[in-house]
């Protein structure tokens, strides 16, 4: 029984992967954001997806009520859910466009590409 | 102008058309009336972005600050930034008076009204394109100042000296006009603008014609005419989706019939 449960466990776990960054291609003629947008056309924004699971890796670096938050939920999944898989540190992008004056702007965006993604 | 023409080619479109977020979620109405708008616009605005053209030093400030930070540098370091993170360019408005020859004096106009106060401003430099002269010989040799002054007061904001030997060759002049901006709420004034050009012989009043330095503006590509390139610092982070709803705002009131003209589109706009 015991084989069969852990067995079961990591099964689970398999079905999807720990917290990580994975792809997020953006291209803005998708969005309809070309016609203001000059450049770039398209970048790679990246995203966070992943599970927040007991017990949390240091390089999530998680809050402290974040362990709280994930140790609670693998005592009882049922009574608190796990904690988010989010960015925890992005960086900004060079975008050249149009703005409402037809002026040709260049501006740094800031979190605009996810370097980190961590638990919270 | 094509920006795909500067850029790397994008990849192949995955999901066209799809406005379905994450997980199935709808789009908040916020979002789905940027789609909604950008769907229902999105041939005139086209034929709108087509119209406007960057000028070659935009395209040169945007290739050099996203190569930096691709290598991890911020782009506000670089001294020319003058620790900017937004950096506008506003088109000349101006025209020659061709009753008056010579060209004593030339007036630049920018409608800088699209400037928020919300930004710091930290820097203005007017970049003014000078042909050849079609009439230049080159026996034609001297010292030249050229001064850019402010069309109420007359004050003068920058100057420099010029070489006609030098000038045998079409370049970009720089001038600083930053104290124009010093104190000034530009969206209190009509958001306009104006400077004056005016080029003297050697260390003399004498004012010359700016025809003969090749500075008339008979016959210029929309690339070769003067830009007042304003340097900005954003106070707070900037939300991008607040650019669209300008984009937005400013498009709304757009009709078919008004797409006759861009130009006079714009104005009426402003208005």
């Amino acid at each position: 029984t015991a084989l069969n449960s852990r067995h079961g466990k990591r099964h689970g776990k398999k079905s999807r992967s720990r917290c990580s960054k994975k792809a997020l291609h953006v291209n803005f003629k998708d969005l309809g954001w070309d016609d203001w947008i000059i450049a770039p056309l398209d970048y790679e924004a990246y995203h966070c997806e992943g599970v927040c699971d007991f017990p949390l890796r240091s390089h999530l670096e998680p809050t402290n009520h974040a362990i709280i938050q994930t140790l609670m939920n693998s005592m009882d999944p049922g009574s608190t859910p796990p904690s988010c898989c989010v960015p925890t540190k992005l960086s900004p992008i060079s975008i050249l466009y149009i703005d409402s004056g037809n002026n040709v702007v260049y501006k740094q965006y800031e979190d605009m590409v996810v370097e980190q993604c961590g638990c919270r | 102008f094509h920006s795909a023409a500067i850029l790397t080619p994008s990849v192949p479109r995955r999901n066209k058309g799809t406005r379905v977020l994450y997980d199935g979620q709808e789009s908040p109405k916020f979002l789905k009336e940027i789609f909604a708008s950008s769907q229902s616009q999105s041939h005139q605005q086209d034929d709108f972005k087509d119209a406007i053209i960057p000028h070659d030093y935009m395209l040169s400030i945007y290739r050099t600050y996203s190569a930096a930070e691709k290598l991890g540098l911020n782009a506000s370091f670089f001294r020319s930034s003058k620790s900017a993170n937004t950096i506008t360019s506003f088109v000349d408005r101006g025209k020659d008076d061709l009753l008056h020859s010579p060209l004593r004096r030339q007036k630049y106009l920018f409608d800088v009204s699209a400037l928020s106060d919300k930004e710091e401003l930290v820097g203005a430099e007017l970049r003014i394109f000078r042909k050849v002269p079609g009439d230049f010989q080159t026996a034609q040799t001297g010292l030249y100042g050229i001064q850019i002054l402010s069309c109420r007061s007359e004050r003068l904001l920058d100057s420099r000296s010029l070489d006609l030997q030098d000038a045998q060759k079409p370049g970009w002049e720089v001038l600083d006009v930053w104290e124009m901006f010093k104190n000034r709420h530009h969206s209190s004034q009509g958001g306009r603008l104006c400077v004056q050009l005016r080029a003297t012989l050697g260390k003399t009043e004498t004012e010359i014609d700016l025809k003969h330095l090749g500075f008339d503006r008979n016959d210029r590509a929309q690339q070769e005419k003067a830009i007042l390139v304003v340097f900005t610092r954003s106070k707070k982070r900037e939300n991008l989706f607040n650019e669209m709803k300008e984009k937005i705002k400013s498009r709304g009131s757009r009709t078919k019939e008004e797409d006759d003209s861009l130009q006079f589109k714009a104005r009426r706009r402003r208005r």
